[in-house]
């Protein structure tokens, strides 16, 4: 555990009594190994270490924690502010009905995460719509069907048939949603390859014509190193308002979290803790920090 | 020669954090890099610590490398693995890799939990003439692989190839579900030969050894099945595994297709890990 290397390395600090160039080397090395192992991404890692070097050099420093205790404050505060930084709820629009559109990579929770959320904004008072972009992903369609229907939801069928036009399929849902009085229309996408140009350009265009409040990234807690890449991806290319970081019940230390944050700027709005619909939980910057740290 | 020396460690550095952005992890990248330190010259240059770096990893992940099942029954292939890793999809394309070999293949839909699992795979099953044995939603999966076998060995088939639901390795419940599945098969196929695929989505970090651990000990493990490879991830952490566990990478998954699967090959798989 990170708080336990630092505090080990204090017994060698005792004595000293300020931060100094040379015993922040140490503790930014083992602050370096721990998000490593946390599976952040290791750019990610350099740039919070620069920020973390800064601030403890700095004027915080002349206080009474011993500099191991005080590195340990500035880490865990940094973390939480970035994890955090951006927080907001979910947006709704102030002219129904609000769309809500999910993307992701391949099986990172994005179907499931439809059904946890029509859910959790049924909670608050609204009447969600469900939808499935998704025509190639055999029974896609019947799985979000399944779910909206045994939670007790509407379940708009959009067939190939359909998509064969797809901006009058479109428009035309959204004049269904509206008339019907839904508010939100949750979309579900297929699962795609951010380095797949014709499916990321097929989506680009989906959003274009939804004009969604809320494109949220699902990303799966247990991704590596390419949580940065994929993110920045459907960043650079679709555009994101939030992020849903799915299978937190594991024990995956969530590294993804931050990369994720740190490369796209957006908020982490909610964590899945689980397959059931009610495994779905408001995201909590600390715990997700004191996770990370182990 | 100082200068030398400190190109030396530049190299290694950059070896090691090469390895590092490819998932290997900080703990096998470092004992990777000490293999490679002691086992070159101090003079070696770039080119040649990087393939030394190369033969390294490709010995780690060669070993027990012949073994992957051929379909020359009767065979059993029990796909297991987490939530979304590609089970379903990589059951499909060992159906059609080996049926296209001339088997007599079936598949067990055995995932009885998640929302349309069973018509996900029925669907392929259609798609690839490959019947498929499935239950009721609900139902015990250990019944629907007891269905299976019996229908398996009635038909004398070559290769049956069970789906299970995805399942988070710290659930003990649904792990001891898992192990009560594979002894059904051991039980009712005694003469059958067992494989036990873990399924590794490719994006995975370093809880891929974790995952790894606790599926050998529940479902034991013959090898593992590398999804996503198609994407930008590099799958790393099957280095830390093949390491501890010593279990061999069998095929990787290229794509959604059935036919995007390819027999594992540690050389090719190494050259992409440092590209
Ligand atoms: N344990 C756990 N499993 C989850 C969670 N969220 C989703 N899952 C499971 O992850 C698997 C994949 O979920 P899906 O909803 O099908 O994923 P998807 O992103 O829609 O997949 P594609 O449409 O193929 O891209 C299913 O087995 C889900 O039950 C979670 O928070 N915890
Ligand atoms: N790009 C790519 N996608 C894949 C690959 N293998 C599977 N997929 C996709 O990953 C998603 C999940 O695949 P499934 O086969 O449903 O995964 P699973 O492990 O059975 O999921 P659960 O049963 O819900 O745990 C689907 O969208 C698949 O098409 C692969 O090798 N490459
Ligand atoms: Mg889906
Ligand atoms: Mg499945």
């Amino acid at each position: 555990q990170l708080s336990e290397r630092l505090e080990r390395m204090m017994k060698f600090l005792r004595g000293e009594v300020k931060v100094t160039d040379k015993n922040m080397a140490e503790a930014l090395k083992m602050m370096r190994l721990a998000f490593l192992e946390a599976d952040v991404n290791y750019k990610v890692v350099r740039d919070f270490e620069a920020r973390i070097k800064e601030k403890a050099l700095g004027e915080e420093v002349l206080r009474s924690l011993s500099p191991a205790q005080q590195v340990i404050k500035i880490v865990r505060d940094e973390l939480a502010g970035i994890l955090g930084g951006q927080q907001k709820p979910l947006l709704f629009s102030s002219r129904p009905p609000s769309v809500i559109m999910l993307v992701g990579l391949q099986g990172s929770g994005k179907t499931t995460t439809c059904g946890k959320l029509a859910r959790w904004v049924a909670g608050i008072g609204k009447s969600p719509l469900l939808v499935s972009f998704d025509l190639k992903r055999p029974a896609a369609q019947e799985q979000l069907k399944t779910i909206a229907t045994s939670l007790g939801f509407p379940f708009y069928e959009m067939t190939s048939a359909r998509m064969a036009s797809p901006k009058e399929a479109l428009k035309e849902l959204l004049v269904h949603t509206a008339n019907r009085g839904f508010d939100p229309l949750i979309v579900d996408t297929a699962g795609r390859l951010h380095v797949d140009d014709e499916l990321m350009e097929e989506l680009r265009l989906v959003r274009a014509i939804l004009d969604p409040t809320e494109v949220v990234y699902v990303g799966d807690a247990m991704t590596g190193q390419d949580a940065v890449r994929s993110a920045q991806a459907f960043e650079e290319k679709i555009g994101l308002t939030s992020v849903i970081l799915t299978k937190l019940d594991g024990d995956a230390r969530g590294g993804a979290a931050l990369s994720i944050v740190a490369v796209t700027g957006r908020p982490i709005k909610f964590i899945g803790v689980g397959e059931k619909p009610d495994k779905f939980e408001v995201f909590h910057p600390e715990r997700m920090a004191s996770r990370i740290l182990g | 020669l100082f200068q030398s020396g400190k190109r030396r460690e530049e190299i290694l550095d950059g070896l090691e954090e090469a390895l590092i952005l490819a998932d290997v992890g900080v703990a096998a990248s470092g004992r990777v890099l000490e293999a490679l330190r002691t086992k070159t010259r101090k003079d070696a240059g770039e080119a040649d610590l990087e393939r030394a770096l190369k033969d390294e990893l490709a010995a780690m992940l060669s070993r027990r490398a012949d073994g992957r099942p051929d379909g020359s029954g009767p065979t059993v292939i029990l796909m297991v693995g987490v939530n979304g890793g590609g089970k379903t999809t990589s059951a499909a394309k060992l159906a059609a890799r080996f049926k296209r070999d001339g088997k007599r293949v079936m598949l067990a839909a055995a995932d009885t939990f998640r929302a349309a699992a069973q018509e996900q795979l029925a669907l392929w099953g259609k798609k690839l003439g490959v019947p498929v044995v499935k239950g009721s939603y609900g139902a015990d999966p250990a019944a629907v692989v007891f269905d299976a076998i019996q229908s398996f060995k009635a038909q004398q088939g070559d290769v049956l190839v069970v789906d299970t639901a995805g399942r988070i390795h710290t659930n003990t419940n649904l792990m001891n579900e898992l192990e009560k599945v594979k002894r059904i098969v051991v039980r009712e196929h005694p003469g059958a030969r067992l494989e036990s695929l873990l399924v590794l989505d490719a994006t995975i970090g370093q809880n891929a050894i974790p995952q790894a651990r606790e599926f050998l000990k529940f479902s034991g493990l013959t090898g593992i099945f590398l999804t996503k490879v198609d994407g930008t991830a590099k799958g790393g952490a099957v280095v830390a595994i093949a390491e501890e566990l010593d279990l061999p990478i069998r095929f990787i998954g290229v794509g959604e297709g059935e036919d995007d699967l390819f027999e594992f090959s540690p050389r090719e798989f190494v050259e992409a890990l440092l590209s």
